[in-house]
């Protein structure tokens, strides 16, 4: 499983978050405008945060994320 | 599996249930508006609860929680 | 496997059942109106008991449960 | 694989029977009017009897049971 | 692997048969009209027999036994 | 895997073949008009043969047997 | 995997071919016309050859044998 | 995997080539008009060539083999 | 997995690559015109090459190899 | 699984992400426009960045890469 | 997993990346126009990438290297 983010302006941030019986997050993406990030779920990423203007593409269809 | 809820307003809880013969909240995620969480079902993690205004996206479709 | 139940009133209830020969409740989870909980079927989970207004997501369908 | 089980009376009985070589009821769960029953077959339940006027759901559709 | 039985008269009876290099009946379930059966295929029940005027619903569809 | 057989008059028989380098008839299931009999591939049965007419509903459609 | 022969004619031949280095038949069932045969591929058959005037029902479809 | 070939005339050959470091032809088996092959790939065959007019179905579809 | 390959014109070849860190032919196939082979990927071949006229199909769909 | 890109400037940059605790780019492939890089997630490679304008080929679709 | 390649002109290269914590060309295979290409990702090949003008053929769909 892995998805795909399209940051849609400057300093989006991805955070992934450990797994395991503490939560709490171990890396900190930074994409600017038109940068693609995908990425899994892993060992040691469970979940994942998105701050920021992106297009979120997931098994569940596309997601934006952001203030609009 | 994994769920994707995006935030509709701020203050939303997704609150992470244990696994196993106890049920308690190990993890509660605080998400502000536009924010999107992505999370497993994982070890830890077996039920999850949701309180605030979010749209949530599984793999029986889309679900809005909150009063509306 | 993971169901989807949305309360539609205060006072909703999840009992989670026990697996093995014997079958009794070991978890009740109370929903207010809006909230959500998404559960799957574990080591200490094959049956599930909803009681009270509620939209329930499953893979044959949405079904709504309470007296209407 | 779980089926799901709605009662429309009250007094809807459902059956657990055996795994294994003998075939006997392990547990009747009663349900009310409007509460919603969902369970797995499991390694103490290879066959689930229903008696009274309930929706049943299951991976082969819709099937109504009761004397109607 | 599971099939579904919905008695539509009285009487009908489920004879599960053994696994095996012998094949003879290990149980045989009497339902009552409405009453619904479901059954899996398991470790001691390789073949099933229905006598009387049921709905069997199958992965290959719904067949109505009996003499109709 | 499993198969369904119908019988359209008394008589049908349906024989079981033996899995391994001999092939011969293990046993013989009589069905009368109108019974249904539900059996699976196994350990000890990997050919069927049915002779009388009946239909037979296999994951390639449903096949009608006898002399017609 | 199984297939599915009906016998159009009397005396079709279902020749069952060893698997391993050698290929020769291990096996000929005659089926008289009407008659059906299910059969799947095992531990000692790797292919199977097919005489006389019949349908086959394959995951690849309908297909007729024969001289016609 | 198996696949099906139909011969549409006298003299089909069908070689089963050998798996392994080498390839060789280990299998010949020559059909009549209106004969039926079925075979699967197995542990000594990992390739085989078809010469001759023949309706081969595969599950990329049905490919006529010969001079046509 | 398994390809097709129909060959068009005479002196078609198929040439088998080495799996493993080195990359060689280890086979080469010739097919005369209207021939038909049909191969796996296996444990010796990883990649494959096809020269001349030909219909290949594949799990993406047919192609037409040659200089047309 | 695996993902396509194709370049469509020069000097797009595919930066492999390693898996595990840490989170750090173990290797960046440039592409000149109109090349073409299939990868696939590893055991070294868990997230996956770009940088440019490129067409990006996955299974959530064909998301476009760069500041258009 | 097997990619299918059809060069256009003379001259195509698919160079084969190395699996593991480092990233370099194990292979490069030459393609003449018409000749086509089939490869697996591998044990020792988890990236690929094509020079020159040529059809790809993935899961995701044709896609076609080059400048064009
Ligand atoms: N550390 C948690 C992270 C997590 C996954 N899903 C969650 C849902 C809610 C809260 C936390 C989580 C775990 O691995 O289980
Ligand atoms: N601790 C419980 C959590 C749970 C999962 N599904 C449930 C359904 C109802 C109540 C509790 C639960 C378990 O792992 O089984
Ligand atoms: N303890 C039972 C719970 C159960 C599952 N499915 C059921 C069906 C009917 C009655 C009880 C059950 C078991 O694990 O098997
Ligand atoms: N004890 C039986 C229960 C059963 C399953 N399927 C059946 C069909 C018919 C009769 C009984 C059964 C078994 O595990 O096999
Ligand atoms: N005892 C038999 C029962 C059976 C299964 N499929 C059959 C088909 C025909 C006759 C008997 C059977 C077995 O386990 O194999
Ligand atoms: N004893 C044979 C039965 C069989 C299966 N498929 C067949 C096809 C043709 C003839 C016999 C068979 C076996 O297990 O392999
Ligand atoms: N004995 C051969 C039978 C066979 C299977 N597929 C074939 C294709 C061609 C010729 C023979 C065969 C084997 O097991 O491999
Ligand atoms: N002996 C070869 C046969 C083969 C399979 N696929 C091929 C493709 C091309 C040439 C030969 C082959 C092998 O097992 O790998
Ligand atoms: N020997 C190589 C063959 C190969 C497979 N896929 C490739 C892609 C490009 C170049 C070579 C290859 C391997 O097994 O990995
Ligand atoms: N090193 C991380 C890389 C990663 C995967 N998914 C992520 C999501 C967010 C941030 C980092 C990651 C891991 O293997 O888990
Ligand atoms: N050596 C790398 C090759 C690779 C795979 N996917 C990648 C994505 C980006 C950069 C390199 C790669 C690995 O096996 O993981």
């Amino acid at each position: 499983e892995y998805i795909v983010v399209k940051a849609l302006e400057d300093g989006v941030s991805i955070m992934g978050m450990t797994r395991g019986k503490q939560t709490f997050i171990h890396h900190t993406e930074k994409l600017n405008k038109g940068e693609v990030w995908l990425c899994q779920f892993t060992d040691d990423t469970s979940a994942i945060k998105i701050r920021g203007k992106a297009r979120v593409f997931t098994k569940h269809g596309e997601i934006e994320s952001g203030q609009s």
